[in-house]
């Protein structure tokens, strides 16, 4: 049976940023993950562009492929067609908006070819 | 009322190991 989506994606959970101030899920801007990663020791923020989406191994996943950062690596994901990505400037977004909604209440757009998630990487350690 | 960090948020993104 397919992994459990985590139960911070619901609406109203509560979020607690970099700085210590709470938002909700559905209230996040990209300047949250922006600030919070500036302000973070560990965390470094990267943009992931969506190359590529196809189907998964079952019926309700997908694969996705981005290319991370400036390097453009090449990185594959397979996670269930409802599960959110933060895109840049738009906000969450998932290859199946209507079940994200269903199942979490949370508004998303659909997440396409091309759209620029956030991602985060560990920041190198001197 | 649970609290989550805005990092559990981010999916890391780590090169997939072939299977």
């Amino acid at each position: 049976s397919p992994v459990a989506l985590p139960p911070f994606f619901m609406r109203g959970s509560i979020i607690q940023l970099a700085d210590g101030e709470l938002k909700r899920v559905e209230d996040l801007k990209t300047e949250d993950f922006i600030q919070s990663a500036e302000i973070s020791s560990e965390l470094k923020i990267d943009s992931s562009t969506v190359e590529r989406i196809d189907s998964g191994q079952s019926p309700n996943a997908v694969v996705i492929q981005f290319s991370v950062g400036e390097l453009k690596a090449q990185v594959c994901v397979e996670v269930l067609l409802e599960y959110p990505f933060f895109v840049f400037g738009q906000g969450w977004s998932s290859c199946c908006p209507d079940r994200t909604t269903q199942l979490f209440e949370l508004s998303c757009a659909k997440l396409c070819v091309g759209d620029v998630c956030v991602s985060l990487t560990l920041r190198s350690l001197r | 009322v649970p609290v989550f960090p805005w990092h559990s948020l981010v999916p890391f993104l780590a090169p997939t190991q072939s299977d």
